[in-house]
Formats: structure tokens, C-alpha cells, sequence
């Protein structure tokens, strides 16, 4: 089954 | 001093309606130009970002940027309050505390207003960079809250995959398994109803039915629904409100482990 990935992981904290 | 004042409680009730599932708190950032937000929900799968042009209001004044921290619980108490004709007025001073909501009867016979707690949240504001999505459609927002619904029975997942002839939406599990297949309207006699895909490559991703479902409470707010994809990003849903400015949401899509 896939696994749910983050956002941070593409869009970066500012 | 900041006042913003909205023709139709309505609208704020369905704006409220379509971020308190996925959000208990949010800042509402008030410039010139109009009120912004943007928050995760708390397991940093989905974004909200909300934007509110100023010329959108019936009035509309700013004097200094605010940033206003709400539990959207407790706005949502506030906004039951409300008919949905009533006129709607956010007002507060600047370095305030609270926020005053007030309602007014078209007739403005009656008049009632609520002070609510302003928060002190910690913000993680996140950079969205500029995407050239590879499918963007455009389809019915109820059609998508519909086959959000009924795909969501199937399976925690489901696949989109768009193509320049339609756009797949897929899902299976122990029941079986479901595919919803859209064409690209031919002949586009009524723009709300049409089915328009714009295509640079074809992609499919895999998202949470559970997030999906939760965007499609603003189908209130629109008649249609965009989608942006693009292999390895996160998924865009956004929802335009009529004269006043968008609501959108991101997903980060599901992979293979």
C-alpha cells in the first residue's frame, strides 16, 4: 500500500 | 482599526464550513489588499490557503497589517448566530486582543455582535514555489464531491489519472474496485458544467480519499472545481468564490513505499 508523504517534504517552512 | 463588512453572512458561513474539519485554528492575516490564510492541518498531509480580496468586500479598511489567530470552533458558534441574509461586519483595533462579529438584518432592525478571543499562534508559513502543472482540470465541484464520496467506500486511496481525453479516478479494496471515468466536454454550451482538461504530459498520483472528501465541504462556495497535478507535487484544489477570491487546498500525494 502507499504511504501518505508530508508537505514539508515539498514545500519548505518560511 | 480593521472592518471588514461582507453583503451575506452566507458566504463566511460556507467559508467556515469548508476549512473547520481540517483546521481548529488559523490565522487570518489582514493587510490592504485583503485577508489571507494559510495553515496546515495537524498531521502536515494538507494545506488550506485562503485569500480574500479587499475590492470583494462592501467595505473594506485596513489601517495597519494584523494578524489575527481564531479557533474556528468557536467562529463557527459565532456564525450559527447569523441569518444568512444578514449583513456581516469583522471588525478590530489594532494590538487587539478580540474581535468584534457583528450581524445586521437586511431591514437593520435588528443587530447583534460577538467578541471573540484573538489566539497567539505560531505560524509555519510554508513557500509554494511556482509549479507548471502538467493537468490542470476543470470540472462540476459537485460531480467531484460526488465521486470523492462514493470512491471513498472503496478504498482509503484513490488514483487520478488524466490524459487529454478525460480524466480516471480509481479506487479498490476488499469490496472490489471502481473507476470513474470523465471525458473532456465537447461542445461546452454551459461553462459550469463542462469538463476541460489542460494537458502538457499525462499523470497519475495517488491520493487520500479522507483529505479529498474533507476539501469538497467548499463545493458550496463554487459551481466548479480546478485541479492541478503534477508528478511528484502536491495535488491543488481550488475553489474560486465568486467576486471575492479563492479558496485552495493542497495534498501531498501518496507513494509507493
Amino acid at each position: 500500500t502507499p504511504i501518505q508523504n508530508d508537505l514539508t517534504e515539498y514545500f519548505s517552512l518560511v | 482599526m480593521f472592518e471588514a463588512r461582507l453583503g451575506q453572512a452566507t458566504i463566511l458561513k460556507k467559508i467556515l464550513d469548508a476549512i473547520k474539519d481540517l483546521l481548529n485554528e488559523g490565522t487570518f492575516d489582514c493587510s490592504d489588499s485583503g485577508i489571507q490564510l494559510q495553515a496546515m492541518d495537524n498531521s502536515h498531509v494538507s494545506l488550506v490557503s485562503l485569500t480574500l480580496r479587499s475590492d470583494g468586500f462592501d467595505k473594506f479598511r485596513c489601517d495597519r497589517n494584523l494578524s489575527m489567530g481564531m479557533n474556528l470552533g468557536s467562529m463557527a458558534k459565532i456564525l450559527k448566530c447569523a441569518n444568512n441574509e444578514d449583513n456581516v461586519t469583522i471588525k478590530a483595533q489594532d494590538n487587539a486582543d478580540t474581535v468584534t462579529i457583528m450581524f445586521e438584518s437586511a431591514n437593520q432592525e435588528k443587530v447583534s455582535d460577538y467578541g471573540m478571543k484573538l489566539m497567539n499562534l505560531d505560524q509555519e508559513h510554508l513557500g509554494i514555489p511556482e509549479t507548471d502543472y502538467s493537468c490542470v482540470v476543470r470540472m462540476p465541484a459537485m460531480e467531484f464531491a460526488r465521486i470523492c464520496r462514493d470512491l471513498a467506500q472503496f478504498s482509503e486511496s484513490v488514483v487520478i489519472c488524466c490524459t487529454k481525453e478525460g480524466v480516471k479516478f480509481s479506487a479498490s479494496g476488499d469490496v472490489g474496485t471502481a473507476n470513474i471515468k470523465l471525458a473532456q466536454t465537447g461542445n461546452v454550451d454551459k461553462e459550469e458544467e463542462a469538463v476541460i482538461i489542460e494537458m502538457q504530459e499525462p499523470v497519475t498520483l495517488t491520493f487520500a480519499c479522507r483529505y479529498l472528501n474533507a476539501f469538497t465541504k467548499a463545493t458550496p462556495l463554487s459551481t466548479q472545481v480546478q485541479l492541478s497535478m503534477c508528478a511528484d507535487v502536491p495535488l491543488v484544489v481550488e475553489y474560486r468564490i465568486n467576486e471575492l477570491g479563492h479558496i485552495r487546498y493542497y495534498l501531498a500525494p501518496k507513494i509507493e513505499d
